[in-house]
């Protein structure tokens, strides 16, 4: 169950819709600074709800939303070898936003969808995405807050 | 809840040994500060560069210390496996022959599951089986500009 | 006390917008929270890359962060000028072509400053008038290989 | 007033004594991760008493001395372009430790020392010494503490 297409429509740098193929094996991507390589990955933890609006370097959900389109949505669909898709939207409301969530083009819910990921291998406490400047805060860690990692592994 | 902790730390601990020999030489292991009780202490490493004395861990250099993390995070993707992994600049704090080290082993893991790793250092890129570019359009938003199969 | 803080910031302010600018396209410039009376807020960077609206620092990449981090200790060092600098990897973050720019001004500035620098970077090492190669001995001490004339 | 030696002698990885040429301009110090490299800037803050023992990754300043040596005594001595030259040592004793400073051979203290230096220029608030990491600090500073970096250097 690898990733197959991320569908990234209006976030962050990302202004319309971008198709973005990927493959089995070892993908590489590599471009200037400030380009979007991060918000590519921060787009695969948006989707998968892996991560916090602080995690991706927003201080408010809405901040995900491309600044120069002046739209009020953004979506990103990722899709996976065995044919499942996942999609994530957001909305700009008058006080606030909405979240929509959906698994196989059916409305969901967080829940539902972090437990699908479980059962397929993909935890937030796994380590499956490693963000930009994970290994320097692991590296500053006091012993006590390593341990707890292997804590909410167990 | 103790089982299950002592479990998965020797689980994670004989998978970092493996990945720890293979990244870096000598030996280097992981250590409870308390044993018997280990929620009352934390976790530590056992660092011993090969014909070094054992050392505390805050001498060690910039790049050593991110060689010991990086055997932490992939010793514990090796407790949980996945079917994908993505990773952002772990190899910035590597010199040329470390990154080239890195590479390779991911290079073996991804025989079986997907890596998608950012990264701008010339030795990560030359082991990847596909580049995917990314630049900025004139109006600074991001254009893929492709997926290329490597060499 | 207010007056010696002002005549410091605005000093540095008018630095970094010069520093930035070489190093990033676009403008930037320090920002002082509460400008009449500086002691009660913080200090931070008013960041508008070309053709970008203004950001908001978090938003900003690693990369970019880290260049503006640079402008900001350069527009300190220029206001307290000093007979040498010693700088440790300052260009871990930056692609090919920013640590290309900062090579270029560091090369410039060492015209009349001594600038000893340490990298691991291609584009850094390229530019230095000396190289001065360190490895290690089979006993694990150091051995400077010695100082090599460039180019 | 540019360095034009260093002379290390069992300082952290540097076991027996090694000299060091510097030359004005641009030089680039590189080698192999865990080869040193950090240890030369060290060596500088140590004789110039520009940090702290946790600044230079030690829990106190006799990790200093190199370990495999089997000595106590750890000095470094730094000669600059107008021939003044700085020197420390610091001695292992039965409890705690030694530590001398010398001024152009002569005993000195490290007041004297840093007064000397700031007369140069040379002040630990002005940043002639970034070491590796600074810049991921400052990046990470509240806008307080950032503010805090100009309180020191009015
Ligand atoms: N007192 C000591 N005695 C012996 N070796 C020491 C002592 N203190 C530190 N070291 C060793 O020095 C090495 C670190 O050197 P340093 O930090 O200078 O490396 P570096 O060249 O900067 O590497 P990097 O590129 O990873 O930053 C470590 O391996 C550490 O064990
Ligand atoms: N909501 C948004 N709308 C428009 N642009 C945004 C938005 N959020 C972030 N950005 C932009 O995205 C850029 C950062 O992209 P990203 O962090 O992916 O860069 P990167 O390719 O990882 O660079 P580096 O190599 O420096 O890590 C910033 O310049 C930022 O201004
Ligand atoms: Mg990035
Ligand atoms: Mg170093």
């Amino acid at each position: 169950m690898h990733v197959t297409e991320l569908e990234i429509n209006n976030f962050k740098s990302f202004s319309g819709v971008t198709r973005i193929p990927f493959f089995e094996g070892f993908t590489v991507i590599s471009g200037p600074n400030g380009s979007g390589k991060s918000n590519i990955i921060d787009s695969l933890l948006f989707v998968l709800s892996l991560s916090t609006s602080s995690g991706l370097r927003a201080e408010k959900l809405t901040d995900l939303i491309n600044l120069n389109s002046g739209r009020n949505l953004s979506e990103v669909k990722a899709t996976f070898s065995d044919g499942t898709t996942i999609k994530r939207r957001i909305k700009r409301a008058a006080h606030g936003y909405y979240s929509y969530y959906y698994l196989n083009e059916r409305v969901s819910t967080q829940m539902e969808i972090l437990e699908f990921l479980s059962r397929h291998g993909i935890k937030p406490e796994g380590y499956n995405v490693v963000m930009q400047g994970d290994i320097t805060r692991i590296m500053e860690m006091s012993n006590l807050e390593r341990r707890r990692i292997i804590d909410e592994i167990a | 809840k103790f089982e299950a902790f002592m479990k998965a730390f020797r689980e994670i601990d004989s998978n970092f040994r493996k990945v720890f020999a293979r990244l870096m030489s000598g030996s280097g292991n992981l250590v409870l500060e308390n044993e018997e009780d280990p929620f009352s202490g934390g976790l530590t490493f056992a660092i011993k560069p090969q014909d070094k004395k054992i050392h505390i861990l805050s001498s060690l250099s910039g790049g050593e210390k991110s060689v010991v993390t990086l055997a932490f995070i992939f010793a514990i993707q090796q407790f949980m496996p996945a079917p994908f992994y993505a990773m952002d600049e772990i190899d910035m704090f590597l010199d040329g022959s470390n990154v080239e080290r890195v590479a390779a082993m991911i290079k073996e893991l991804a025989g079986n599951t997907q890596f998608i790793l950012v990264s701008l250092r010339k030795p990560m890129i030359d082991r990847a089986d596909r580049i995917l570019g990314v630049t900025l359009r004139p109006d600074k938003s991001t254009l893929v500009t492709g997926v290329k199969a490597n060499g």
